[in-house]
Parts: structure tokens; C-alpha cells; sequence
């Protein structure tokens, strides 16, 4: 059980430096250590986190944006130690600017040959980058309906306002 | 494994028989505040067979059924339905397209059917015991999730990675 | 001491009734109750919201978006009773879709006669309600750097995009 | 009162002095993840007289002193400075122009000035007392304190009742 859990550990360490590269930059590096390595099944797990050029002594001295994709660089990497068959994000975009969220929607369009994604959103980038959508309404009644949205009647809406 | 459908009746704000398709790729769900989008996912989780109501933003499992509204009266059960298509075998079962259902009664009553057949919670929760979408899914996520991993509230961390270990 | 309280009590109650009404819709009640009245300086405070057609048995069970908007019709309540000289608010617009984000800024609008707001956001309708921005950025120096930014060149920049 | 300008100097990542200055109005502040724009909100707060180092996101004060980069030392002191009008006298002070002014050295001394005269902490907080800008404060608002309002941790609620009242 420690070599299995040694292993799988060692190898999501591996993906959480890959996939943070890819949603931070360049010189941007992290690292995942066990706080107790001589007892891995019950130790802590710390997150180390730095964007090039900052010193920061935990995470908690990153920003709101750089915490949430710190936080998805490590599901991202679980996932890829295995693939769940479909993944869903809440809203998980709203703390991103928008160059974070590109980067958020470009790995999830990789991911997705492998799985698919369920991304809930009020974010028009991220609208952009999904193949098709559900808008939920409710007006008055408090009973909830759904209809498949044309992404192209969003954007003509969305430029006449 | 791949998601075809999701049926939602009676759950939460779904106080009409509702019908979702999924296909490959990246599917978006859209829509102003409160209209039912974070119930679609409650639902999803429910369905996969989720006990921790908090985990449901609900304090009981009763307040998961639809409690009406000034115009409509209360639901009696709630009830939602997933459909898979078990493409790279990944659920341990011989069926190519699997569809599981749950409901619950306001008695408390709860049914649990796997291809129409009626079954335990538990055959529900083995299916996906090795998948990724379990409970404590590693694969649904929302911004609470996100704190939790960054407090490591309650040991969340180890959590996840046993999941996928 | 109790009678200034529940006076306080009384008025931020009627303020967070009216601030809720504008920010909600017409049809949408709330409420602010002591759970102890008659032990007014330690009773805790409830909170009912109620959007509408629908009867939600706590705040809990409202959504993001709708939680958001209940707890800024509150803290406009309070300051309504006392208004300060200027409010902050950092990216409080996240959870929010459009329709409330325009709904919050023409609050703050009507109140900016009164005080002065900073609003740190990722927004674009927020960033066109405000007046004039500073452009904070960092390059890879992990120094902050703040320029004012000119909204006209914004817009034009984020059409080309 | 109306805020006239701010200035920061060795603050968390404002290394450079920096200085902003205000108008009545909406002031918006944007900007990339992580370019600071919280840090200016936190230095508002610190100058205001802000000692609960976590509502700084801070374990202890001397991590609000800029601590260095792969190409810049990190610095010995921060500095915020606040410049208010004292339109309508809301501050409890003859002068027109208010300026206070918080400085914090890594040995742990602290000083406090009032339009360049010295002070305590205590005088600089005296000042803001009844204005609804003092320590927990409800004017300087976060999605963390939304929470806060929401769960009414730790009896928050009435805080901000009392703090206006
Ligand atoms: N059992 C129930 N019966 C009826 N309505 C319910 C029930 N449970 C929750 N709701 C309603 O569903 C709404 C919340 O829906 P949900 O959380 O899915 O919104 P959302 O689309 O995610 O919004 P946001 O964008 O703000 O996150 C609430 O207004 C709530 O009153
Ligand atoms: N004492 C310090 N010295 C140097 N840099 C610091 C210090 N404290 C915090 N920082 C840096 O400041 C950055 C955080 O800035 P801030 O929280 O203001 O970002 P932000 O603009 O609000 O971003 P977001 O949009 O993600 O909320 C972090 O990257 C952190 O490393
Ligand atoms: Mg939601
Ligand atoms: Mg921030």
C-alpha cells in the first residue's frame, strides 16, 4: 500500500509541475512533498508554489487567481494519473483574468479528446471555448427550464447590447 | 466511459421532467443566477450516489426534492437518471449502455435501478468505485472545492490523492 | 445602549428590505430578524431572503449569485445608517451574472454622489460603470507597477481581440 | 471626507514608492492575477490601523514588508501613507488635509505620523472611530467577508451591526 501510494505520488508530482507550467509561464515552477516523507500514508501533502521572480513563503501570499490555478494544476494532475470519464466545473473560472482563462480553456480542450467537460460559467470567453451549451432559465416561476443555446444568436445578442 | 443523457424530475428547482444530451467534447452550461445550473451538478452527484447531504448544499436529504413554489405544489419524490455508454469497458458490468436511476420519497423512502432493474445504493456507488467519479470525485469541482485544497481543510488533500491512488 | 441598537436594528432592516428590491426584483421579499427579541444585544441575526415564486427554507439554499447579491444588499443597508467616505469593494462582482453586475453598479453609482468607491475587478461591464482605473500590472519582476489607464484605449484594445 | 491619494512604498509587492490619487467617483483598479491589486486594498486597510495580521493575509506583520525577488533585495520597512480633505470635519481634527502615515520595520518597531507629527496607533485609530472606515470596517468589502456575512462566522453579523450603530 506505501508502494502504491509512493508511486501514484510521485507521478502526480510529476503531472503538478507539467500542467502548472502550462497554466503559469515559463520560470514558473512548484512542488508537491510529503510533510512526513518516512510515513506516507498518514502524512500531510504541502503545495510550494512560486511564479518567476516572486518569493512567496506559502501559498496563502499568492493571489486569489494564483491560488485557484495552483488548486486546478493539482486535479488536473490527479486526473491524469486517471482519467475520469466526464469532468465538471462550477464556475471555477470567476477569480481568472482573462489570459488565465484561455490558458484554463486551452488544457481543458486538450483534455477533452480523453474525457468529456461540463463547464458551468457566466464568462463569455469561456462560453467561446465550449462545441455546444444548455442555458437554464427560470423567470418568475422558481421551476427551472432548460434549451440547447445557439452560440452564434449568443453573439449577435451580445453585440447589440 | 461516455455521459449520453441525464434525466432530472422532481430534484431541487427541476420541478419539470428535464433532459440533458451530452456528446463528446466541451458542453457549457449557461444562465443567470439561481435559475438551476450548480442543481444540475448537485443532480449529477446525487445520482452517482452521494450521501453527505452538505456535499448537496442541502441539510437534509428531503430539502433535495422540489418544495414548490406560490404557483405549484410540492413535489413528492425527486428523481434522476444517467445514461452511459460503456465504451472501453470501464464499468465493470457486460451492458454497453448503462443507465442508472435514483429516487427519493419525502417518506424517506429511496429506490436505486441499474438498467431498470431495481438495486442497492451500494451496486450504484461499486460501479464507479474505481472510475474518478465516485464520491469525493476529484472530477467535479467547484470554487468551495478549491478552498478546501488550499486550506487543506480536513485533509483534503490526502483525500484526493487516495481517490485517484 | 438597547434602545440605539434596536433603533439601529430598525432602520438597517427597512434599508436592506429597500436596497434588496433594487438589486433583486419587484416580488422579492427579505427580511431581518433578532432570534432573541427580547435580549436584543446578544441575539444573533437571521437573514430571509426570498426571490420571487420561490421558498427557500434558509439563505443556504439560495445560489452563488443570489447569496452574493443578499449579503451586499446588507452591508448597503448598514451603510445606508452610516454612510462611510468610501467603500471598497474587491471583486465582490464575480459570482454575479450581467443582469446583477449592471444592477450593483448602478447601486454604486447612485451612491457614489455620497462617497467615494474602489472597485478592484476582471469585469469589463464593472470596468465600464467606473470613472477613471489604474492599471496595476507586475511583468515578471514580481514588482507592481501602477499606471492610469485610459478607458477609451481598453475598448478599443478589446475589440481587436 | 473625501480620500485624496495614497502611497506605498515596500508594501507586499509595491517594492517601488508608488502613489495613487483619487477623485469622487467610481475608481476601478484592474489588472492581471497576482499584480497586486488586493495589496493596495490591504495597504488602505494597514494604514487605517489594521492589526489582525489575517485580515492582511498575513501570518505575522513583518510579511507585509516586500520580501525580495530573484533581482531585488527585499526591503527593511513599509510604508503607507492616506491623504484625506476633511470635507464636512468627519474626522475629529482642525486640519483641512489629513495625512496619516504607518511605517513598519522587519525588527518589529512601528511608527505612526499625523500630517508629519508622530503618533500613536491608537491616535490614528481614534481618528477613523465612528466614520465606518476603523478596524472591521463594512466598508471595504471582499468575497471572503461575504461569506463571512452568510455563514455569520464568529457572530459577524453583529459585528457589523454594532460597528454601525
Ligand atoms: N428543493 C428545492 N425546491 C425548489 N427550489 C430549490 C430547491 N433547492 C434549491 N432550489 C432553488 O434553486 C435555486 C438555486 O439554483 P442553483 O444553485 O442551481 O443556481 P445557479 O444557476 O447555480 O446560480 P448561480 O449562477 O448564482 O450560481 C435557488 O434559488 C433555490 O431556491
Ligand atoms: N511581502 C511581499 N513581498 C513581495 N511580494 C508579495 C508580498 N506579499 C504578497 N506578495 C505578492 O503579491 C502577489 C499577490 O498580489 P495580490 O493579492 O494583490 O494580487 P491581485 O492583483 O489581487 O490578483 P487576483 O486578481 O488574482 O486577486 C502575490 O503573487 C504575492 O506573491
Ligand atoms: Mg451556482
Ligand atoms: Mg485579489
Amino acid at each position: 500500500a506505501t508502494d502504491l501510494f509512493n508511486q501514484a505520488f510521485s507521478q502526480i508530482r510529476d503531472n503538478f509541475k507539467k500542467v502548472f507550467q502550462g497554466l503559469f509561464r515559463e520560470g514558473d515552477t512548484c512542488d508537491l512533498q510529503l510533510t512526513e516523507p518516512s510515513n506516507p500514508l498518514d502524512s500531510k501533502i504541502d503545495i510550494n508554489a512560486k511564479p518567476k521572480g516572486k518569493r512567496p513563503l506559502t501559498i496563502n501570499q499568492l493571489s486569489g487567481g494564483e491560488k485557484t490555478l495552483t488548486a486546478i494544476s493539482l486535479l488536473f494532475a490527479i486526473y491524469l494519473l486517471k482519467p475520469a470519464p466526464f469532468c465538471i466545473f462550477d464556475e471555477v473560472d470567476a477569480p481568472l483574468d482573462d489570459a488565465n482563462i484561455d490558458k484554463f480553456n486551452q488544457i481543458i480542450r486538450q483534455f477533452s479528446a480523453e474525457s468529456q467537460f461540463i463547464l458551468v460559467t457566466h464568462n463569455k470567453r469561456t462560453m467561446a471555448a465550449t462545441n455546444v451549451m444548455y442555458g437554464v432559465t427560470m423567470e418568475n416561476t422558481g421551476v427551472s427550464k432548460v434549451l440547447p443555446v445557439d452560440l452564434m444568436a449568443l453573439n449577435l445578442a451580445d453585440e447589440q447590447n | 466511459m461516455q455521459l449520453k443523457s441525464l434525466e432530472i424530475y422532481g430534484f431541487k428547482s427541476f420541478a419539470d421532467k428535464t433532459k440533458f444530451f451530452f456528446d463528446k467534447g466541451i458542453t457549457g452550461v449557461v444562465g443567470p443566477n439561481g435559475c438551476g445550473k450548480s442543481n444540475i451538478v448537485d443532480a449529477i452527484r446525487w445520482a452517482l450516489g452521494e450521501q453527505k447531504t452538505k456535499n448537496l448544499r442541502s441539510e437534509k436529504m428531503e430539502n433535495i426534492i422540489f418544495n414548490g413554489t406560490e404557483k405549484r405544489k410540492r413535489a413528492n419524490f425527486a428523481e434522476v437518471s444517467l445514461t452511459f455508454e460503456n465504451t472501453k469497458n470501464i464499468l465493470p458490468t457486460d451492458y454497453h449502455t448503462v443507465t442508472i436511476s435514483r429516487k427519493f420519497y419525502r417518506s424517506g423512502d429511496g429506490e436505486y435501478y441499474l438498467n431498470g432493474v431495481a438495486c442497492r445504493l451500494k451496486d450504484i456507488q461499486n460501479l464507479f468505485l474505481d472510475t474518478g467519479i465516485g464520491s469525493d470525485s476529484y472530477a467535479i469541482i467547484e470554487l468551495k472545492m478549491v478552498d478546501e485544497i488550499l486550506n487543506d481543510k480536513e485533509n483534503s488533500r490526502r483525500n484526493l490523492f487516495e481517490e485517484a491512488a
